[in-house]
């Protein structure tokens, strides 16, 4: 389990938000 | 339309990047707030259509940033790199 602040949370957000827009951009 | 299983593996690689660098950066709780200072500005480039054409941060510009911060962590920089959508 993590122990995460509301920063570490958007953080997790943008990381996979961009993850996405990589893979839309591969596929 | 995007396959659930992905969105939950990018979740979860995402948790567990931010983690890792939690934790690395431990007793240099600086670093990781500029990490989390770098990301929330390219964020808010991304979602201000104000800032189109002439947008802020571009994902080049980002790997830079996160390069001078993570200076000496290669595996850090590398695994980063795997998100950005033009990496």
């Amino acid at each position: 389990s993590y122990d995460f602040t509301p920063m570490d949370s958007s953080a997790v957000y943008v990381l996979s938000s961009m993850a996405r827009q990589r893979r839309a951009s591969l596929s | 339309p995007t396959p659930p299983e992905s969105d939950s593996l990018e979740f979860h690689n995402a948790i567990s990047y931010v983690n890792k660098i939690k934790t690395r950066f431990l007793e240099r709780p600086e670093i990781y707030r500029s990490f989390l200072e770098i990301l929330h500005t390219y964020q808010k480039d991304q979602l201000n259509p104000k800032s189109r054409p002439f947008r802020g941060m571009s994902e080049e510009e980002v790997f830079t940033e996160v390069a001078n911060l993570f200076r000496g962590q290669e595996d850090l920089l590398s695994e980063f790199g795997q998100f950005l959508p033009e990496a």
